[in-house]
């Protein structure tokens, strides 16, 4: 009666089917299942409950729960797509495909331009600018002087808001980027060109 | 020289470095 070995099969409450999963994303199945090995560790480090939590994201991160941070908190929400506070394997699969280098650059673009609009109005302001720069500077523990930082967001802003008024749209957003790649660099993590040597699954 | 504000926050916070997540294994 019962000798099942069904630890090892079980699967986490978000998980999907490989194959639907990189249908949608730049990943082959052999990754995605790859993606999953990674998926467990990170989601059992705090909480054994298949779900990376923020505190887990935290910890994989910066090697500490309790850390915060603005720009990973952005990640973490851009990520829980389903806002229900954790990220579930299909979440983790899909916004991670946008960091794959094979993924369009155009969904990269997209994905920064969401992580730097705080407020989700469509619009990264000028007031978000300057909030996300004295964010950096705080985390850094660099000093700049106020009229410096003001320089450097109104620099910026009337680099990349060509119509002038007061806010950066989508389409401005992407001509900025296209002036200057640099500002997706950390869009793509090479690392998943070889998900499947770091994490080799068992199929 | 122009210097961007959003490249000096994408290159320098850590907490839009999500490499490690593969490397702190």
């Amino acid at each position: 009666m019962g000798c099942f070995h069904s630890k090892k099969a079980r699967k986490t409450p978000g998980y999907e089917d490989p194959t639907v999963l990189a249908a949608e994303t730049p990943f082959t199945v052999s990754e995605v299942e790859s993606l999953y090995e990674l998926f467990k560790k990170l989601s059992s480090s705090i909480f054994d409950d298949g779900l990376i939590h923020k505190e887990e994201f935290q910890l994989a991160l910066f090697r500490n729960r309790n850390w915060r941070n603005l720009f990973a908190d952005r990640l973490f929400y851009l990520f829980d797509v389903k806002r229900n506070g954790v990220i579930d394997f299909g979440e983790f699969v899909r916004s991670l495909g946008v960091f794959h280098p094979n993924a369009p650059v155009a969904d990269k673009i997209a994905f920064a331009f969401r992580l730097y609009d705080l407020r989700e109005t469509g619009y990264i302001e000028r007031e978000e600018l300057r909030e996300m720069v004295l964010a950096l500077l705080h985390e850094s523990d660099l000093i700049l002087a106020n009229d410096i930082i003001e320089t450097i967001v109104d620099e910026t802003f009337s680099q990349a808001n060509t119509k002038d008024n007061g806010k950066i749209d989508q389409e401005e957003w992407k001509e900025f980027v296209l002036k200057n790649p640099s500002l997706i660099k950390n869009m793509t993590l090479p690392h998943l060109m070889d998900i499947n040597l770091a994490f080799p699954s068992f199929v | 020289k122009f210097f961007n504000a959003f490249e000096f926050i994408s290159s320098m916070s850590s907490g839009f470095d999500l490499s490690s997540l593969f490397e702190n294994k």
